[in-house]
């Protein structure tokens, strides 16, 4: 065995990714050495999954595969509703007549990937998913007038902080509300209210306030407006809440936008139990990063992008270019599994799974069809995947980014369709 | 829509230039 995985790991091309099992199998001990690793730059959180080893979760409430992908699948189905309703209200914008509803909801499941902020003077820290598919950033707060879930680190106590303070009523922070949660706020005594629900009936509700948000000792944002939960339901993990990272004005990227130029990156690392990193500003940018225009027409929350063509084992797909640009793309940091529409998908797994007949299949788990079991193998050999961007941006996908594996014997493309073309 | 997630994303520094209106990939970000 291990002279055949010396001879596959020295057969690695632009065709093949040869792929330690071990190395893509969910871990279940914090990885001590990425956790020293040197983040890029001092203005660079630390990112780690919310499932992780590295975030302190009770195991009793860690979800199953199952469970973590039926949360995606109510994330996509609600970001499609989103940006069908966005379509509808951009085709009758011109008609004065035309009324229609406000958005019923924000509809976006929590992500996975968490980073520790520290709200509050004196400071308190938090761990909050960071999203870029929404752009409200709240915790929960003391008192939890009616609701809070368990989270893993003390919940953030607003009458604590010297520099916290609530937004009145009717203020142009106040009034911003509407676009960023695609609720109207309510006003209790003068205080601002905020309420955001999500696709999968997860919620929180509570007051919008202001108070210094730090970001690492050296990057400190005065006066940053987010929710202070007291009613807050849902599948937020034991995380304290959220980070919006999407495009209104109340999102964190334009509240610092002084301070960093509206510009942030992330990286993601290739097992759950190793850590990434989170940077705001463009000093630590790589030469080396490949860009593709964004959109900017279609709404401000998501980040549409243009997807033109893709590749497996070196080969182009023969699709159809009106298939991506039937519905359009964007990319969201909480999605777990990329969704295609339907006719990508098939061209995609039908290439994958030919290049893939020498390992044995396994059992499909939720939206992933084309599982394999590796039980009986360390390495193992996996057709690569490309994709082009506008701009004719050619981007190969790590390998830890093309399976998705579940244990040794249910390790699957990690790709699902959309239930329609239109999606 | 098409929606690129973040298994895809992975050990790629992902760079939102939000004020360029450009959205980056860098290889072996981390």
């Amino acid at each position: 065995a291990a002279a055949a995985d010396r001879k596959l790991l020295a057969s690695e091309s632009h065709e093949f990714h040869t792929i330690k099992l071990s190395s893509i199998l969910p871990g279940s001990v914090c990885d001590s050495s990425s956790q020293g690793h040197k983040l890029p730059s001092p203005s660079s959180l630390k990112v780690v999954h919310k499932h992780g080893p590295c975030h302190k979760t009770k195991e009793s409430s860690l979800p199953s595969a199952s469970e973590l992908l039926a949360t995606d699948e109510s994330r996509v189905k609600s970001i499609n509703s989103r940006i069908s309703f966005s379509a509808a209200r951009n085709t009758f914008a011109s008609t004065d007549s035309v009324r229609l509803p406000a958005k019923s909801g924000s509809s976006l499941g929590a992500g996975n990937y968490l980073v520790q902020v520290g709200l509050g003077t004196p400071k308190k820290d938090l761990s909050l998913i960071f999203d870029t598919g929404s752009d409200l950033t709240w915790t929960q707060c003391e008192p939890c007038a009616r609701s809070c879930y368990d989270q893993a680190e003390p919940i953030f106590d607003p009458s604590k902080s010297s520099a916290y303070s609530n937004v009145s009523c009717g203020t142009p922070a106040c009034n911003q509300l509407k676009s960023a949660t695609g609720n109207s706020p309510g006003c209790n005594t003068n205080t601002c209210v905020y309420g955001i629900q999500y696709g999968d009936q997860s919620f929180s509700v509570g007051f919008f306030g202001k108070d210094t948000l730090t970001l690492t000792p050296t990057d400190v944002v005065p006066n940053f407006f987010f929710g202070c939960g007291q009613n807050n339901q849902g599948l937020f993990g034991q995380t304290a809440g959220l980070i919006g990272l999407a495009r209104d004005p109340l999102s964190i990227v334009q509240q610092t936008s002084k301070q960093y130029g509206q510009v942030f990156s992330y990286c993601l690392p290739s097992r759950s139990s190793e850590t990434g990193s989170l940077t705001f500003g463009q000093s630590y940018v790589s030469k080396a990063v490949k860009y593709t225009p964004f959109s900017s027409s279609q709404g401000t929350t998501f980040y549409f992008i243009d997807v033109l063509a893709m590749f497996v084992g070196g080969q182009k797909l023969q699709i159809s270019p009106t298939v991506f640009s039937t519905a359009g793309s964007i990319i969201d940091s909480g999605t777990v599994i990329t969704r295609l529409p339907p006719a990508a998908y098939t061209a995609l797994r039908d290439a994958f799974r030919k290049q893939m007949t020498s390992y044995p299949m396994g059992k499909p788990v939720s939206i992933l069809d084309t599982c394999y079991d590796f039980s009986k193998y360390n390495t193992v050999k996996i057709p690569t995947i490309s994709i082009i961007f506008g701009g004719n941006t050619k981007i190969d996908i790590d390998g830890s980014g093309i399976l998705y594996a579940v244990s040794s014997s249910q390790v699957c493309l990690a790709f699902a369709p959309n239930s329609d073309a239109s999606d | 829509v098409l929606i690129y997630g973040n298994v895809q994303q992975k050990t790629m520094q992902v760079v939102y230039d939000v004020a360029g209106n450009k959205l980056g990939f860098g290889a072996k970000g981390c």
